[in-house]
């Protein structure tokens, strides 16, 4: 199971639907000081459940949807879809059936959130359970935010085993 | 789980150490319990840079922690591919020698695990397959580009200092 | 001290709102106080970089949150230049074009205070009157070098590369 | 009044002795990761009266005496003295008369730590009195570490406010 593409439409600063694709194995992301690239990782984050705004760099859950600029309205809705080819059938359970696999969140101005996997409306819990123990998830060891990659060993010993856990 | 954390601990270790020296291009690193019972002991990493005596973590230097904890991580992903790896300007603290022997082994894992990395470091962007470009030519709103290494300079700097 | 609190804050609110749009190339930022009495109060920077809506510091992006925090310093330093500024890396985060803007500032701010900047990007070096090169020739062991520009990028990479 | 030099001896990665002329306005430091650049900061800050190991990335205060090598045995002793250029008389109440000030604290092994104020042995008090309200300080807005540049602005109002009662 490989990302083939993140779609963003509404989310942070992507005010207009954006696809990026990222068929490659190596794929490097580049552009000026507050362009956006840390707000592709933060959309993959949002999108594997992450459910603290804080985490996010916002106050609230809302701060996640596009806030306009000088020249253009804010917007009512986020929406992020990771789309995974897995034609060798590694997503766990129902959905190893399926040669792609589309996990997807929405959030309304109004805090309406939810989930979709393959168009179909599921929980966050149910994201999450397909993500399980591979490392992959809102906080896991396989996304290093900016500025945060010393933290793994700076951490205290209680810190680093739970990071060790997580690759068990 | 005792078990599986035991056979856990004993394979990152490994790894850790077979990969530190290769960031490092020398040097031994490991990582111990700081108890006997495995299932409540903490984590504690020992790094030795190449030429330097063993110290606490915390007498490194920026880019020898970095590099550390780049070791560390990549050793966890040998034990268990996630489906794909985020690394958003991990490079920035580590001086070109290192950044040329982190872009080698993020190449040589490239097999197993997808990377989508940020950088604006010219040697990093040298080892993708695929660059893609984000820009703000409307202010505040970010569009994606697909770029080559030339466009790619240009856009982070160094090729606006030649315009500038 | 409540009269002198207040044109402390009134002069660097004076000189942040001056250097924020140097450093940003354009926008604005202030600082403001969280309540009626200043003696109690606590500051709050609100920034706007160009073209954007005004936000929580918090969704700025990495190199927009080191600009705005290095014109803080800079209009504390205008008020009261303290004899010499120690500046480790902190250019690490900015892209090119930000680093020619940071760099041509701190030149302006050399003619008040003295500067000991450590930096690995080739624009910032280039605007020292004088390099020092740190080497450990021998590992472990801190030695001074002093090198002009070409030797100082081989020391931290560019040269290294070449070499290897 | 203005800094002429750094000299260290067995602090941290200064196992021999070393003096750091700085006579320029605008001084660079380069060289590659671990080669001790951050070190020369860390002496600044120890001479102007820095009491937190932690803050020098130390456990106890011993750790900033040159530890020693896979080649060479640790050492008894670190030192490191700032000499400043007074000629224009700034520098506050007896020591205005110098044309040079020369700074020093030593440490031996055995924990005895000494401040000197031109080879005049004095109290921590006495050098921290000499750069009061200048905005130097081991932990002022003068010296920016590496990694906390951003910190200033993400810090919480109140904190924001005791950097610029230092400023006042
Ligand atoms: N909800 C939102 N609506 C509109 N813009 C937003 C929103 N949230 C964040 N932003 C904007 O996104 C920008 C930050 O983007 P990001 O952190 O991705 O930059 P970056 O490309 O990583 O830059 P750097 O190289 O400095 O790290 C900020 O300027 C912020 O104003
Ligand atoms: N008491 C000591 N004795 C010997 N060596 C020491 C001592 N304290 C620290 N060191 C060494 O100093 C090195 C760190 O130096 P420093 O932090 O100044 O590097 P740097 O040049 O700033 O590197 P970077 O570019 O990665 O930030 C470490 O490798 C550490 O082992
Ligand atoms: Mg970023
Ligand atoms: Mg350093």
């Amino acid at each position: 199971m490989h990302l083939k593409s993140i779609k963003l439409a509404g989310f942070k600063s992507f005010a207009e639907p954006t696809v990026i694709p990222v068929g490659n194995r190596l794929v490097g992301v580049v552009g000026p000081n507050g362009c956006g690239k840390s707000n592709v990782i933060d959309a993959v984050r949002w999108v594997l459940g992450e459910s603290s705004a804080r985490h996010l760099r916002g106050e609230t859950m809302q701060d996640v949807i596009f806030g306009g600029t000088t020249t253009r309205k804010p917007q009512g809705r986020a929406s992020v879809e990771l789309l995974f080819d897995n034609t060798d059938g590694r997503a766990p359970g129902q959905w190893s059936q399926y040669a792609e696999l589309s996990v997807r969140r929405v959030l309304t101005r109004d805090g309406d959130s939810q989930y979709f996997l393959n168009n179909l409306h599921v929980r966050r819990r149910d994201v999450q359970d397909v993500f399980l123990g591979t490392g992959l998830g809102p906080r896991a060891y396989a996304i290093v935010e900016q500025g945060t990659i010393s933290r793994i060993i700076e951490s205290r010993p209680e810190e680093i085993r739970v990071f060790l856990e997580e690759a068990a | 789980t005792r078990e599986l954390l035991r056979v856990t601990f004993d394979r990152v270790n490994a790894s850790f150490s077979e990969l530190f020296p290769t960031l490092f291009g020398g040097g031994q690193a490991r990582i111990e319990l700081t108890g006997e019972e495995i299932l409540d002991a903490g984590v504690l990493v020992v790094a030795q840079p190449p030429g330097k005596k063993t110290s606490s973590i915390h007498l490194l230097s920026g880019g020898e922690k970095a590099l550390s904890a780049l070791a560390l991580v990549f050793a966890m992903f040998q034990l268990n591919p996630a489906p794909f790896c985020l690394l958003d300007e991990v490079d920035a603290p580590l001086d070109d020698a290192n950044t040329e022997r982190y872009a080698r082994l993020v190449k040589r894992m490239s097999g197993t695990t997808q990377f989508l990395f940020i950088s604006h470091n010219r040697i990093a962007m040298e080892m993708a397959q695929q660059l893609i470009g984000i820009t703000m030519a409307e202010s505040g709103v970010s569009r994606m580009v697909s770029v080559d290494i030339e466009e790619a300079l240009r856009m982070t700097g160094d090729g606006a200092r030649e315009e500038s």
